[in-house]
């Protein structure tokens, strides 16, 4: 059963994640939150992408990454969301 | 599938968003930071030596333009500026441009005013405007994000890039741009122009190209030409990178001469002169002849698909040194050597018979430097400092010429310099021709 994903400690890895496309929109009918195994799968894609290495977990490399200044330009296109299995 | 590595090397994996139909690019720079510490003329050599760096890869041409509406446009803005991509102060986002494929935004480039935006300063220290831009007109003209640590369309800012006049895209982003509009071919490599676009750093500023020196310029009292047109009436004379203009009232408009490639909006800035110039009477397209070469103009920009190879009409590769639209017959002659065609316009073809010996064989020096057919449809032959009057209907030379062309159309007056004799070791005239264009050699397939 997915693991609901720790809001605290996450919020700002989570928004990242969803803005630069590795991350869908979270439901906002439901509000659902995103699980934490999409967000560390997210995590995984943005880390190969980056060219760091694949934890999975919001690293200090990782938090590097994220805090450094960029284009605001999706890296993963929405049509190019890898598919969830139901 | 999912995006990563595994997909780098598929095919159009960068090109996500669509590519410009057109391969003439407007630009202008529509609002710049509010407080900057670079200049607005800095802002826009940057713009142009950024877009530059993507056409020196793929077949565009980009021209900056004064008007509201641009296929580019760029701007400083700050925090939400109600596209969906809100700023955030200085660090975090610092630009976004869309694709060619969003029906609303294409081309819209948007820097956040925020930045501390630099340009030749320390790796650590502000945002570099140069390596910032070239990365989001890679968007601009399609390319999407790539993973690769060399690319310009990584995501993150890595610090400037080097000097702008040097910088080149690496392969990678080579072949992205080209999978999206091909190679150069069939047009110019420009390469690094002489004279540099930007200032150098602020504490030695030099001036636009605008305001170079009056040396820099030819001297219209006592240059021979390269080409001269009648457009809409007026008269243009070309010189090496440069033409003077006469009114209706055959009023020169400046007594120093314009750049060719700054009025005539997508003339490569790096091409030495043009051969010949003429308006086409049949939709009054206006065309330019430069060595195996030759652009079609609306007004003052260049149609789409343009530069040709001259063969197109029938013509030798190598070009042709004059060229005039004649309303007497309503036909187009070309001239080179002693050789003449006769283009139909209305047809699309060359008369039959063509080339001839030229109809001025013996009356004038051939080659002329180019032919001027006037309001009235008399003719004009140029060639050297000298120009002689046909008669409009027989193409017989008129008495009293040749004369002199500063004098009678360049308002030259007083005493001329004589023209420079033969070349003995030093240089006599400067070159204002500028680099050789440079073109590959190739079979058009189309």
């Amino acid at each position: 059963r997915p693991v609901p994903t720790p809001a605290d400690e996450s919020g700002e890895v989570v928004a990242w994640l969803t803005q630069y496309g590795y991350l869908p929109l979270a439901d906002p009918v439901t509000g659902q939150l995103q699980t934490w195994e999409a967000v560390t799968s997210a995590i995984r894609v943005m880390q190969r992408f980056a060219g760091i290495p694949e934890t999975g977990i919001p690293d200090d490399a990782t938090l590097a990454l994220i805090r450094m200044p960029r284009c605001s330009l999706p890296d993963v296109l929405p049509e190019k969301l890898p598919e969830r299995k139901n | 599938g999912r995006p990563g590595p595994k997909r780098r090397k598929s095919r159009g994996r960068r090109s996500a968003g669509l590519a410009w139909t057109k391969r003439n690019i407007s630009w202008k720079v529509k609002t710049y930071p509010r407080e900057a510490r670079l200049s607005r003329e800095t802002i826009r050599a940057l713009t142009h030596y950024a877009l530059k760096v993507w056409s020196e890869a793929a077949p565009l041409t980009f021209h900056e333009v004064g008007g509201p509406s641009a296929d580019v446009s760029v701007e400083f803005l700050r925090l939400d500026h109600q596209d969906g991509y809100p700023f955030d102060g200085p660090g975090g986002m610092v630009a976004h441009a869309f694709f060619p494929g969003d029906p609303q935004r294409a081309g819209h480039v948007h820097f956040d005013s925020d930045e501390d935006w630099t340009f030749r300063s320390p790796g650590d220290y502000g945002t570099d405007l140069f390596a910032v831009a070239v990365h989001e007109f890679g968007h601009s003209l399609g390319l999407a994000h790539s993973p690769s640590k060399r690319s310009i369309m990584r995501p993150y800012y890595q610090g400037p890039v080097g000097d702008p006049l040097q910088y080149q895209l690496q392969a990678d982003d080579r072949v992205d741009i080209q999978r999206l509009y091909g190679s150069r071919v069939l047009h110019s490599t420009e390469k690094p122009e002489a004279s540099s676009l930007l200032p150098d750093p602020p504490s030695l500023p030099r001036d636009f190209p605008a305001l170079r020196s009056e040396k820099e310029f030819p001297d219209r009292c006592s240059s021979s030409l390269d080409a001269v047109a009648q457009i809409r009436g007026e008269t243009f004379f070309f010189k090496g990178q440069y033409f003077w203009r006469l009114t209706h009232g055959r009023h020169l408009t400046s007594l120093r001469p314009a750049l060719s490639a700054a009025f005539w909006r997508g003339l490569p800035r790096s091409l030495g002169k043009v051969d010949a110039v003429y308006e086409r009477h049949t939709d009054h397209r206006i065309l330019f002849f430069s060595g195996p070469l030759y652009w079609v103009f609306k007004d003052n920009g260049v149609e789409e698909g343009y530069p040709r190879p001259v063969t197109d009409f029938g013509l030798p590769q190598g070009g042709v040194d004059a060229a005039f639209s004649w309303p007497h017959d309503r036909k187009t002659y070309f001239f080179k050597g002693g050789l003449q065609w006769s283009y139909d316009e209305a047809a699309g073809r060359m008369d039959e018979g063509s080339p001839t010996p030229t109809a001025l064989g013996g009356q004038l020096p051939t080659p002329v430097d180019d032919m001027l057919s006037g309001s009235d449809g008399e003719v004009y032959a140029f060639k050297g400092r000298q120009y002689w009057k046909l008669e409009w209907h027989s193409l017989k030379l008129e008495p009293g010429y040749p004369r002199s062309i500063a004098r009678d159309w360049l308002d030259c007056t007083g005493e001329l310099s004589p023209p420079p004799s033969a070349p003995t070791g030093a240089k006599l005239q400067p070159d204002w021709r500028g680099p050789p264009l440079e073109v590959e050699r190739c079979v058009c397939p189309s």
